[in-house]
């Protein structure tokens, strides 16, 4: 599966 | 990082603490939607699940595993500790209207279709609408404590602020994330009546009562 691409904020 | 984005996350960390100890300092959960803090839990699980597979920084690890742990530990004290003053009478709302439209929401419409992806997606809609038993729970009896609506100001400001953040962050850094910001929106849109009375009612000293 593709990885989702990092998110910075929470 | 900027201004309105770090104040944002301190008022949301601030709200998850004064909820905490509001609870434990007082030994009672009365008031307060059981439902609506499994909702928060269910939305940061599935939300920082990327902490297993990306590494931003040490804020944002430290923040994410502190929410996770806050919210945990909030759903803990009120279904297991302090289980005996949940007033699960008045909360009543039914979260599957909420969570199965969102379910639904975030497969049909999400950046791409990954487990993951879908799943940071259901965590941004359903955050949108987890304060909604809370709120229901209000309207119910009529009336909050003080200090449960000084947790509804600071969970509140705390998307507000984030709105403020996208507008920053579309100007600077052209940065912009269409599921987020029309989810934030109505997150907002949804806490403006209490606002409202918050201002006009708690600020001057006064019990957040709704007329009968």
């Amino acid at each position: 599966f593709p990885l989702r691409p990092p998110k910075d904020e929470l | 990082m900027n201004i309105f984005r770090l104040t944002g996350d301190l008022s949301h960390l601030a709200a998850i603490i004064i909820l905490l100890l509001k609870i434990w300092k007082s030994r009672s959960c009365a008031g307060i939607s059981g439902k609506s803090q499994i909702l928060f839990a269910i939305v940061f699980t599935a939300r920082y699940l990327d902490l297993l597979t990306s590494f931003i920084s040490v804020y944002n690890t430290s923040m994410k595993v502190i929410y996770i742990g806050c919210a945990y530990a909030t759903v803990y004290l009120i279904y297991a500790k302090f289980r005996a003053t949940y007033d699960g009478n008045h909360d009543s709302f039914r979260v599957e209207f909420l969570v199965v439209p969102v379910g639904g929401l975030a497969v049909l419409i999400n950046h791409t279709f990954s487990p993951l992806e879908i799943l940071w997606t259901f965590s941004i809609y359903l955050e949108s609408v987890a304060i909604l038993p809370q709120l229901f729970m209000i309207s119910k009896t009529g009336e909050a404590e003080t200090i449960t609506t000084h947790y509804l100001f600071c969970l509140g400001m705390y998307r507000t602020l984030y709105l403020f953040n996208w507008v920053w962050r579309f100007y600077f850094e052209g940065f912009f994330d269409m599921i987020a910001i029309v989810a934030g929106l109505v997150q907002t849109v949804l806490y403006c009546d209490f606002f409202y009375l918050y201002v006009t009612k708690v600020l001057k000293g006064k019990k957040l009562s709704l007329p009968a």
